[in-house]
């Protein structure tokens, strides 16, 4: 009965382009309403800047020179070694564990399984709006459709009048509904596609970020002492119709400054968009009176190059790339409990601009690593947190290599809050 | 204390120049990783050789250094790498 749920919410290509991290231009209450109750680190970071080595490091625990997974191809139960996954230790745990969109990246990384059975109890559910992510639904200024980077969409110009993750949040808050009077306690992972390329989103979230108010990144320039090996040619996106049209040339463009404007705009819509979909699940937990029995976990799998020294995309170390938003409610440790009939994470619309400012929770400076997140959830839901890994662990299916961060909670902060309400 | 608390990340490159497979070379293309150590105060990387069949990285095999001070230069712009071999700075540095 007092074993709390879990909630992971997992946001693809996610940068520091927050509120709750200080950004002012970004429109992001419902994420800054979740950080008001939760313990944010400020200095968080990714292992690796890419998708698939981070997802599988911080699902397992371990380094990447450990799951020796530095690309895509490989599964590390075959490569490297048979180790546990934090959704596999929950549910070993008598926990129903469910994956709701992009949680391990797909393909071979995963098994093309999304791991289960191993780390989940019931087929993980992928949108099926996903299969035209990367296909020419983008109306262009011709009017005709292309696969483009930069692509606000008309919700009823679109195949299925949808979008991934609005699907990913309906089943995730159906799933919720469905857990709400289960004896058992569930781990609820959801995996959000957007900011990923591409910046496909409803257009009216373009309305928040209006081109005169973008400015270039601070630093734009590719750094005169930058050694060329540390550089990333950003080939992903120039392989997007609208990027192709421009002719850049390799390796260091650059981009036409205009252009540059128009990816950081739709960058920072496609934040916005994900922010009512974080706020209308997070509003849901509040619906179903889960918000006292549940964790809520928030990051994601590396950061993202908005321009600065020149790059963009992931697929390097620089802190644009591997600094990420992380943050954890704990209810009753974190923020107290929401009194009867009051919600805690009431959904908040971006456009409407009477959205006051949010209080900030509580806050850590120290540098903490996403390897981290196995020991941490682990603790804070009151599981026996894994040994600590020997070197090398190849041979050992349940351990960790990162340290659990529960002593940055500072619960006692509470307790002064407590008798202040009492 | 925050200033001892350390964030290790990598990436891999097939080469010391960018070429069309730099942003994500597969396993046997790799050549090279990038190691980073990260505290409150410093961001520092060292580019060194790897051997994708044995996983190892040849930390005498250095290819190229970045260092940056997170108090002067926030946005990781200045290198100081090259400035700082040979004296004792790296010494004072290694945590």
């Amino acid at each position: 009965k007092d074993t709390l749920n879990v909630l992971l919410i997992i946001v693809d290509d996610l940068r520091l382009s927050l509120g709750c991290y200080g950004d002012k231009l970004i429109k992001s209450p419902n994420i800054d309403q979740l950080a008001s109750h939760s313990l944010l680190f400020q200095n968080a970071f990714a292992q690796q800047a890419v998708c698939a080595p981070s997802r599988v490091s911080f699902l397992t625990g371990r380094r990447p020179d450990t799951t020796r997974l530095y690309d895509f191809n490989s599964y590390w139960r075959v490569q490297a070694g048979n180790f546990s996954t934090i959704p596999q230790y929950f549910k070993e745990n008598g926990y129903v564990t469910m994956s709701v969109g992009k949680v391990f990246h797909p393909g071979i990384s995963s098994n093309h399984s999304d791991d289960s059975p191993y780390s989940w109890s019931v087929p993980p559910y992928h949108p099926s709006s996903e299969k035209y992510e990367n296909t020419k639904t983008c109306r262009g200024p011709d009017g005709e459709l292309h696969a483009n980077l930069i692509c606000p969409v008309d919700m009823a110009d679109i195949p299925e009048g949808t979008l991934p993750d609005k699907q990913s949040t309906e089943q995730a808050i159906q799933l919720l509904e469905k857990m709400k009077t289960s004896a058992s306690p569930f781990f609820l992972a959801v995996g959000y596609h957007k900011p990923h390329i591409p910046f496909r989103y409803p257009k009216e979230f373009q309305k928040l970020y209006p081109l005169e108010n973008i400015t270039l990144a601070p630093d734009p320039q590719v750094p005169a002492g930058l050694p060329p090996v540390a550089y990333n040619p950003w080939m992903d996106i120039r392989l997007r119709e609208d990027v192709q049209a421009l002719n850049l040339s390799v390796p260091y463009g650059p981009i036409p400054v205009d252009f540059q404007r128009k990816i950081r705009q739709s960058y920072f819509a496609s934040v916005s968009y994900l922010d009512t979909q974080v706020g209308h699940l997070l509003s849901a937990l509040d619906d179903f009176h889960l918000a006292n029995s549940t964790i809520v976990a928030f990051t994601s799998d590396h950061g993202w190059s908005l321009g600065e020294h020149g790059q963009w995309a992931k697929y390097s170390n620089f802190d644009v790339a591997t600094h990420v938003p992380l943050m954890f409610y704990a209810p009753g440790r974190t923020a107290l409990l929401p009194e009867a009939g009051k919600k805690l994470f009431p959904y908040i619309d971006p456009f409407d601009p009477a959205s006051e400012l949010m209080e900030p929770g509580q806050q850590a400076v120290d540098l903490v690593e996403l390897v981290s997140l196995f020991p941490t959830l682990t603790d804070l839901a009151g599981l026996h947190v894994p040994p600590r890994c020997p070197i090398p662990s190849f041979h050992v299916e349940l351990c960790r290599e990162g340290q659990s961060l529960l002593k940055h909670f500072r619960f006692n902060d509470l307790e002064k809050d407590l008798t202040l309400r009492d | 204390n925050p200033h001892e608390s350390i964030a290790y990340s990598q990436y891999p490159r097939p080469a010391d120049y960018p070429q069309w497979n730099s942003d994500k070379p597969s396993l046997k293309d790799i050549k090279v990783m990038g190691y980073s150590i990260r505290t409150i105060d410093y961001r520092y990387t060292v580019w060194v050789g790897f051997n994708p069949h044995d996983f190892l990285a040849n930390f005498s095999d250095v290819h190229a250094g970045e260092l940056y001070f997170v108090d002067s230069d926030p946005l990781q712009d200045h290198n100081m790498y090259n400035d700082s071999q040979g004296g004792d700075l790296l010494q004072s540095l290694i945590p």
